[in-house]
């Protein structure tokens, strides 16, 4: 389902909010709105997914397998 | 393999390591070795050489704690998160930190493997980042791996020799 889209509940867009927030970084000082749809194409790319902006299946699973807490994207 | 920016890696060639507290999960004298185990891990691909201390600050510094820990990245609980640790550098650089809500096992019951993960967090320690390389040790996502036949990827090896170069050059 495309990310922007609100056919998901509320539990689970947290998680991918949270997630993408967390581990794929953006500057909070310059308070640019976070495109979560580029993030969600930086953690694709990172994890060698297709590269679609598209929240699937394949990527909420990744998303909640247990992990270490450092960020995959750092700038 | 990446390596965090600025390539931030220790200057010294003996790092010290001090374990400030423990797991109730494993018996002391497993985590002393299994720690060892990991820095022999990485310490065979590269010049460095690795010191226990058991007073005083050291370079890298071993805990186990849970939720709120006081360094702004707080734990949540069993699952997700189980650990993180900083890159080289003074203060809370190098420090290595495990969730104590997990169960940490050494490989001889369900849980998660301390080796493994003691391995992934000290080469953030010594300054790789995560890698998209599923084999790699620097992969972010946990996976259970074969306790008898692990070693690092090449991955790994030419990640950490780009900071340290190889043991040859002893």
């Amino acid at each position: 389902m495309p990310l922007e889209a609100g056919g998901m509940g509320k539990q689970h867009w947290e998680l991918v909010q949270n997630y993408l927030k967390r581990y794929y970084f953006h500057d909070s000082k310059t308070r640019v709105k976070i495109n979560f749809e580029d993030k969600l194409k930086e953690m694709q790319k990172f994890f060698g997914l297709p590269v679609t902006g598209i929240l699937s299946s394949h990527v909420t699973e990744i998303m909640q397998k247990p992990r270490c807490g450092v960020p995959d994207v750092l700038e | 393999y990446s390596l965090f920016p600025g390539r931030p890696k220790w200057t010294s060639n003996v790092i010290t390591y001090r374990v400030v507290s423990y797991t109730r999960d494993l018996p002391q004298s497993i985590v002393d070795q299994l720690l060892a185990k990991a820095f022999n891990i990485w310490s065979s691909e590269i010049p460095l050489h690795f010191k226990r201390v058991h007073w005083g600050k050291a370079d890298i510094m071993i805990s186990f704690a849970r939720r709120d820990h006081g360094d702004s990245f707080p734990f949540d609980g069993p699952g997700k998160t189980l650990a993180h640790a900083f890159a080289p550098g003074d203060g809370i650089g190098g420090d290595a930190h495990f969730d104590e809500d997990e169960d940490w096992t050494d490989g001889s019951s369900s849980g998660m493997n301390f080796l493994y993960t003691a391995t992934h967090e000290l080469g953030h320690s010594l300054g790789l980042s995560h890698s998209s390389d599923p084999n790699s040790i620097m992969y972010p996502t946990y996976e259970d791996r074969d306790s008898k036949n692990f070693r690092l990827s090449q991955d790994d090896i030419k990640g950490i020799q780009e900071l340290y170069g190889n043991v040859d050059n002893l």
